[in-house]
């Protein structure tokens, strides 16, 4: 493992967005990985329609909550194409599905994985490089009031309950953390990102871990 | 879908400010977190979840350690 690794240097992540006052997070979670999926494939570093997740995930709840591995196994069964966000705008509220042409250009998700990498962050690390960001859930209670630094007290692996995106990883100082992107904004915390301390599953980030493939 | 009002504005800045020197209290190197006010400060912590934390849990399967492999089931 390289002592740091950043997605964001091989330019596949795209600038922090705000989910405003939408519990859309899973949403966001979701399609950021799949453009940065597409990005490292080559693919144009497009913002995606998050508002079509939002609007169509049936087995989710759009702004009122959803699970990221529901809007998974929905994006994987669906074969649906993510459109850009240009063509579908995020409005920051529940909406009526649109359906587009099959002729419609997007990205799909060919598949994913996901797994508990708690006690087993150096895999975590791997596989953040070798598939690329990472979709987590955590618990982002104390997150209200973070506003820099590196996340390790405060912050139980209690009850999972706002999702977001690793990007990288830093093991260069006493303490080695996760770059974790948030949808709040880049306003908030490290212009939109937060460090979490790596190892002891600290807000429970190792426990529900997945990777997407487009 | 709360009752929005200048008292209760301050009342949750009031009790933010409090989890902050609470939060920033603990003895730190400095590379620790810090709080402090931001754009959720005016919000009471269950407003601040129900408003912004919207992901279900999800369960996943353990990964296998290394050199670990499901043994295939042997009569």
């Amino acid at each position: 493992l390289p002592l740091r690794f950043d997605w964001r240097d091989k330019h596949v992540v795209n600038h922090v967005r705000n989910q405003k006052m939408c519990g859309g997070c899973w949403a966001f979670s979701v399609v950021s990985a799949v453009e940065s999926a597409g990005a490292i494939q080559g693919k144009p570093l497009d913002y995606l329609s998050v508002q079509q997740v939002i609007d169509c995930s049936f087995n989710n709840y759009g702004c009122r909550g959803g699970s990221p591995l529901g809007a998974l196994s929905w994006l994987n069964e669906t074969q649906l194409k993510l459109v850009a966000d240009s063509q579908y705008p995020f409005k920051a509220e529940n909406g009526l599905c649109r359906y587009f042409p099959p002729s419609q250009s997007g990205v799909s998700v060919k598949g994913f994985s996901a797994y508990d990498f708690s006690n087993q962050e150096d895999e975590m690390a791997r596989a953040l490089l070798s598939f690329g960001p990472l979709v987590v859930i955590v618990d982002a209670v104390s997150w209200q009031d973070y506003l820099g630094g590196i996340i390790q007290h405060h912050c139980s692996s209690g009850e999972a309950n706002h999702a977001v995106l690793i990007t990288g990883f830093d093991k260069t100082g006493n303490t080695p953390y996760w770059m974790v992107r948030n949808s709040w904004g880049n306003s908030w915390g490290i212009e939109g990102y937060a460090h979490v301390k790596m190892g002891g599953n600290v807000c429970g980030i190792a426990d529900s871990v997945a990777a997407v493939f487009v | 879908t709360w009752p929005w009002s200048p008292q209760r504005e301050a009342a949750a800045l009031r009790e933010s400010l409090n989890r902050h020197r609470y939060l920033n209290s603990f003895p730190h190197d400095n590379s620790t977190a810090f709080y402090g006010v931001n754009q959720f400060s005016y919000l009471f912590p269950e407003e601040f979840k129900a408003l912004y934390l919207g992901s279900k849990p999800a369960w996943a399967p353990r990964y296998p350690a290394k050199g670990q492999t499901p043994i295939p089931n042997v009569s």
